[in-house]
């Protein structure tokens, strides 16, 4: 079972997440918002629709670990790996962690911004995989972006819609 | 141009490989000829990343290795 790198896609239009803890660095608020500006960043281009739920098992179980933390993925301490997500399937899939030893963010550039890094996994936690396009979000490197008027690039957008549709809404 | 590299980077470098691009020896026999997995798996990088493919541990190669990133392999396993 590897982090990510999933060409499946949820069976369902409707997906529940939980956050299970919360990192130091940022507010609950603070990281409240994050979460749900990362995963809306998904929602606007497709059906997909996100519920949280505060207690049991949910689609997208989110959590802020360090090192070996039970997943045959371990993290790295500060810098190098940020972050993890599983491809959607039962189980671990879906479920995202942040790496602790980072310093996360809410709006400043110094340190790594917890939008941008949550909006990265959840495309891996939606199924897809890295993009060769240095400027798609789904670039496997870190990339610094204003997140006030941040757009989800077209070629994660192409990617994603190719999984599930556009958004009927729009 | 392939520089020098300390043990340290050496090292880096295999984790980063085995952690996301699947590098799970350090060389295999095709065609009569030990190839290194090393090697390869650096080739395979390099051209996800749009570097110059030289199969080397490059200074370019390594600074995009130091990075900070996602913990997912670049290419499925």
């Amino acid at each position: 079972y590897t982090a990510g790198s999933s060409s499946n896609k949820w069976s369902t239009n409707k997906l529940t997440y939980r956050i299970e803890n919360y990192t130091p660095d940022m507010t609950v608020a603070e990281v409240d918002v994050s979460i749900e500006k990362a995963l809306q960043v998904w929602a606007r281009v497709t059906p997909l629709r996100f519920t949280r739920i505060y207690s049991g098992v949910a689609d997208i179980m989110i959590s802020f670990t360090v090192g070996e933390h039970g997943d045959g993925s371990p993290f790295d301490g500060p810098d190098g790996l940020l972050a993890h997500a599983f491809g959607p399937a039962p189980g671990l899939g879906g479920d995202t962690h942040f790496d602790d030893d980072e310093t996360f963010t809410f709006k400043s550039s110094n340190g790594y911004n917890l939008f941008l890094v949550a909006a990265h996994e959840f495309g891996h936690a939606l199924g897809l995989d890295h993009s060769r396009d240095p400027g798609a979000l789904m670039n496997g490197i870190y990339t610094y972006r204003d997140v006030d008027s941040f757009v989800l690039p077209q070629d994660d957008v192409n990617h994603i819609q190719a999984l599930y549709g556009s958004n009927p809404e729009l | 141009v392939p520089l020098p590299t300390d043990m340290n980077d050496e090292e880096f470098a295999k984790n980063y490989l085995r952690k996301l691009y699947n590098m799970q020896e350090e060389s295999k026999s095709s065609f009569g000829h030990k190839i290194s997995e090393m090697s390869l798996k650096l080739g395979e990088m390099q051209e996800f990343f749009g570097l110059k493919v030289t199969g080397t541990l490059d200074a370019e190669t390594l600074e995009m290795m130091k990075k900070p990133r996602c913990g997912v392999p670049d290419v499925a396993a």
